[in-house]
């Protein structure tokens, strides 16, 4: 069965998008893994970066979570792409108003969880790119997955909201899925420009979450935007970027460690 | 009475926050105004950015908006900051729940813009902050605005959202706040480095969004994230860098464009 990986932290433009996509596509093409990348998000960006690559989609993932039955899986409404083993979740704009359906739904942290239920024995891996934000469908992200990757970029407000973001980690834990871990926080966007800066927050960083930092860091690399702006996955965009060389980087750390537990 | 003037999008990570920050600080410093920056975000970036600066606060935006008797205005929990004629409210884990809870509120929309009413009369400008969302605070946020200021960095995700963010405020515009009005685009972080992308999202942007656009656009600049780290504006951090100056150019832009309605 499936490892669930959600990508999650409420600070906004940190690289969830672009580490979910790209992360997935190394896991598919460099490990042959079988990999759903899922959109929890309505801005739906996960589609906008694969643009070029993405079959036609049908229906959404929020008919499914707001299924009334209980029946309906996510497999319903994966679609393929054209990376080899990487299936994903379509667009849909049904979602925002689905993070408001939900509030009063009973047990409405596990809607997602359940969902995954059949579709969690078709693939390896299920990556979930979260919205900025923790609300009801981060939540439902968090209750389904059993490791979390918090992106942050080296800025102090990035990393005001980790302790934050931990927190909610942990009551998830503690009431909803005792299961769930943090696989660690990821460094994006780093600009070595910036040493001053990056001094600072890598020195919080340490001093706060020492071992929680992962080994591998994703620098500023404008090859990952342009892959974006051409829809396409950073492999098959410029393969030989800092950027693409990164994330594979981070796809062997990610296959070591769930081999490893 | 004061122009309100929301500072918005749904994506994020765009400058929202150090947009509302050093140019609520720029309007104070520079042109006399009475101003208040009200951060409408749970996550309270607003008073991390001003961290050195902010004089203790007194309860929350939350106590205000989810007060029974209708009677609490926002004057009640503005707190002042060191920058001369710029007042903050502080900040407010307490709107993580308000978001959910506002849900059911009848007339929840018109909370906000309920509470500024004597609140308008104080100051010359209120600049809203608002979260990485659509949600019950950031529809807040434009149904309390008499304008609209959407930070869009030059990229294709960001671009990607601004269509959807401009239905919702012609919405809000049609049912709720027929004042509302789009003060413009604000390219944000820009790299010249990235010319084929910058180039890409110029001809994209300028095709859909032509007359928009604003004529200051503000250029990356590792000034403004270090002030943050610093918690200050970028006045009393580096007063001659090119973020200092670009924030200066918007605020004389916005009086302009307020003036001459
Ligand atoms: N390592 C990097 N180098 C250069 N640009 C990057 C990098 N990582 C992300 N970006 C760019 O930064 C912007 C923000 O990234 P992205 O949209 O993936 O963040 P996010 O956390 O998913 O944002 P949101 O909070 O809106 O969902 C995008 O325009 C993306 O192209
Ligand atoms: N012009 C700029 N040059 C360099 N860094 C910038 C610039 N504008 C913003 N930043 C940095 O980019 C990051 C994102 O900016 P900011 O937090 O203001 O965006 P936001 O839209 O408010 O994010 P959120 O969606 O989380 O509220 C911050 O770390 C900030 O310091
Ligand atoms: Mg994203
Ligand atoms: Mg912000």
């Amino acid at each position: 069965t499936a490892t669930v990986l959600a990508i999650a932290t409420q600070k906004g433009g940190v690289g969830k998008t672009t580490t979910s996509v790209n992360l997935a596509s190394a896991l598919a093409r460099y490990h042959g893994k079988k990999v759903l990348l899922l959109d929890l998000d309505p801005q739906g960006h996960v589609a906008r970066a694969l643009q070029a690559q993405i079959n036609p989609g049908k229906g959404g993932l929020s008919d499914v979570l707001l299924d009334e039955s209980g029946e309906r899986e996510v497999l319903d409404v994966v679609t393929r792409t054209e990376i080899p083993g990487l299936s994903v979740t379509p667009a849909d704009p049904g979602l925002r108003v689905t993070e408001d359906l939900l509030t009063s739904r009973i047990g409405k942290e596990f809607l997602l969880r359940d969902a995954l239920k059949v579709t969690r024995t078709w693939y390896d891996f299920i990556l979930i790119d979260c919205p900025p934000n923790l609300g009801n469908l981060s939540i439902n992200g968090l209750v389904a997955a059993d490791q979390v990757l918090i992106p942050c970029d080296p800025s102090p407000l990035a990393l005001s909201g980790v302790e934050g973001l931990v927190n909610t980690i942990e009551q998830v834990a503690g009431r909803l899925n005792p299961e769930i871990d943090v696989l660690g926080i990821l460094l994006t966007r780093v600009d070595g420009r910036n040493s001053k800066l990056n001094a600072a927050v890598d020195q919080e960083i340490a001093g706060r979450w020492g071992d929680a930092v992962l080994p591998v860091r994703i620098g500023v690399n404008s090859s990952l935007a342009q892959a974006q702006q051409e829809g396409r996955d950073i492999y098959s965009f410029d393969p030989d970027s800092r950027g693409a060389r990164q994330y594979r980087d981070l796809a062997e750390h990610l296959v070591q460690a769930v081999q490893g537990s």
